[in-house]
Parts: C-alpha cells; structure tokens; sequence
C-alpha cells in the first residue's frame, strides 16, 4: 500500500506478504525441527516401500485400541539372512536411538506364507555382538503360530533396552510342532523379506518426562 | 479470541496455514499434510492487561489491582498465547523407520494480554 503500515505491537515498518510469507516458512522449519528434538531435516536413504508402510500403518490402526501416548515407531527388516529352504532367520533393524527405558510396548510383525505345515514353534532370539564370546544370543520369547498370514509376536520390552548399538538383531528359530513334541527337521517356510510384507518391529516408548530421571535418583 | 485483520491494532492471533509441501518437507512427514503456524501479534493497553482472550476473571483481578496501586503502570503488557494445542506428527527418520509422536504446545488457539 502506497502508506507504509507498521506492526501494531513494535512499530516497525511491516513487511512485503511475501517477506513476511518467507520468514513464517523459515520458522516452521524451525518449530518443527525443534518440536521433534532434531538439528536438520532427515535424508531418507532407503524409504520403505510405500505398500508396506500403507500396510503397516493400517495394521496398527486396526489394532491401537487407546491412542499410545509418548511415540510410536515401525522399524523395517532391512536385512535377514534366512536361508529360504529352512525358517532360521536373522531380521536386522536400524533404530536411530535402540529403545531408552521408557520403551513399554514391543511388537514383531511376521507375515507367514500359506505354505505354512500345520503348527510353528517359533523362538525369538536377540542376537548381540558384543558380549564376551563372539556374538551370543538371548531367548526372547517362544510363540506358536498355525495359519498363514501376518502374526504379532509380542516381545519382552525389556530384553530390547539397553546397547547403545544402533542395530537390534533378532534371530528366529522355528519347528513343526508334531503332538507336543517338536521335529528337529526344520519346516519349509518363505519369509517376505523385500516386499510389501516384510517383517517390521513396533514399539511404544513413553515420553521422556523432563526431570523424571532427577526424580528417581532423589 | 480476536484473530488479526490487517488493520486490528490490539492483541489478536495472527492465522498461517503452512503446507510441508511449501516447505518441501512432504518426502519424510507422511502425516498430516501441513498445519497452523500461529502466533500473536498487537498491543496490550492497561485497559487490556491481563484479558486473556478468554475468561475475565483473571482481567479484573488485574485491573482492580492496576486501580488500586498507581493510574499509570510502569510495566508494559504483552500479547502472548493463551491456549496451545499438540501437533502429532508421522514422519520417517534417517533410517527409513516411521515414527509417530505428539510435539506439546506446537499451535496457538488464543492470545491474550499478560
């Protein structure tokens, strides 16, 4: 306008829309980025592929009874080494900080193929490099899974805290279960591990309350 | 609360809708597609001190006391939010894992004067 307006709370000059379009830009940049404790916007190496997070976000929708409070995170398996002909496989997850002690809820996704013989005893390893020997393995949970189609397998949320290694292996062991007795032979079972349906972890971790580590140690 | 028109003098919340696509930021926040970046702007008279854009109690609290102690404060009073809302936000992270979680206090719903 031919009249420069001032700003009504300090006086100064106004500015142009598209200045002041430009300055609330930049600092939504910087809201947001502090808003989710984070120096600058995350390069996305390798996204998941879009079907798989539509599926998984769909899955979890179905199942989030109550809205969790604090954050929620889906890790993908980036990396199993299963050889195809048996079910023992390792699912490697990059978790940008592995789970703090507040994590309190622990899923792992699978989804079995209808290949599936009957019953599946499956066990859930956490496998950690660095202890002592090389690279021992701590049971986390068994499960028994009939059926094809996806499962999820709680885990312990305890047997995941702790490491500050930026990778959570999780080696699987399954057999048929015959009567009540499992057959050593290990049963023919595919894992999606590239597709739409590759395994994923979901986790809830309680907001950091500020000051409530302060407040334990008192 | 008074949401700003260009030519509103007092204290009043200022509206801007900012689309992560504007910001190009619409590759790793997969939820929602933009939001309210608010804030307040105007002046805060005496006669206005302590109106928080909403309940008046607080108000007249503040003035019987402005009355009662001198005509003309010393002190100035200040547009600021009054009521926040949390944004929850579902984005990726560097490692391509999704994550989902509410930031507090991230948009202003009313302004008011301290």
């Amino acid at each position: 306008q031919g009249v420069r307006s001032v700003c009504p709370s300090c006086g100064a000059p106004t500015l142009a829309p598209q200045a002041e379009r430009a300055l609330v830009l930049e600092l939504a940049k910087q809201q947001i980025l502090e808003g989710l404790r984070l120096t600058s916007r995350p390069r996305i190496t390798n996204p998941p592929p879009q079907a798989a997070l539509t599926r998984a976000l769909r899955r979890l929708r179905q199942e989030s009874v109550a809205p969790a409070t604090g954050e929620e995170v889906i890790s993908f398996a980036t990396t199993t080494d299963s050889s195809t002909s048996t079910c023992s496989s390792t699912l490697t997850f990059h978790l940008s900080t592995l789970p703090s002690r507040h994590l309190y809820h622990a899923r792992l996704w699978l989804h079995v193929l209808p290949a599936l013989p009957g019953t599946l005893y499956l066990r859930i390893f956490r496998w950690s490099p660095r202890r002592r020997r090389r690279g021992s393995r701590t049971l986390l949970a068994e499960h028994q899974m009939t059926g094809p189609g996806w499962h999820a397998l709680t885990l312990p949320s305890s047997g995941l805290r702790g490491e500050e290694s930026r990778f959570l292996k999780l080696q699987l062991d399954c057999r048929r279960l015959e009567g009540n007795s499992t057959n050593a032979q290990q049963p023919q079972w595919l894992l999606d591990t590239v597709g739409d349906q590759r395994p994923f972890l979901e986790l809830k971790i309680q907001p950091n309350e500020p000051g409530a580590g302060r407040a334990k140690r008192r | 609360t008074l949401t700003c028109e260009p030519e509103t003098p007092l204290c009043c919340r200022r509206d801007h809708y900012v689309d992560f696509q504007e910001l190009g930021w619409q590759d790793w926040i997969l939820q929602p597609e933009g939001y309210q970046l608010n804030y307040c702007s105007g002046q805060c008279p005496p006669h206005l001190a302590g109106s928080p854009g909403i309940a008046a109690s607080f108000h007249s609290a503040v003035f019987s006391l402005l009355k009662a102690n001198n005509p003309w404060p010393l002190g100035t009073s200040c547009c600021v939010p009054t009521a926040r809302r949390p944004l929850s936000l579902l984005y990726l992270d560097r490692n391509g894992n999704v994550v989902k979680t509410d930031v507090p206090d991230m948009v202003v719903e009313a302004c008011g004067c301290s």
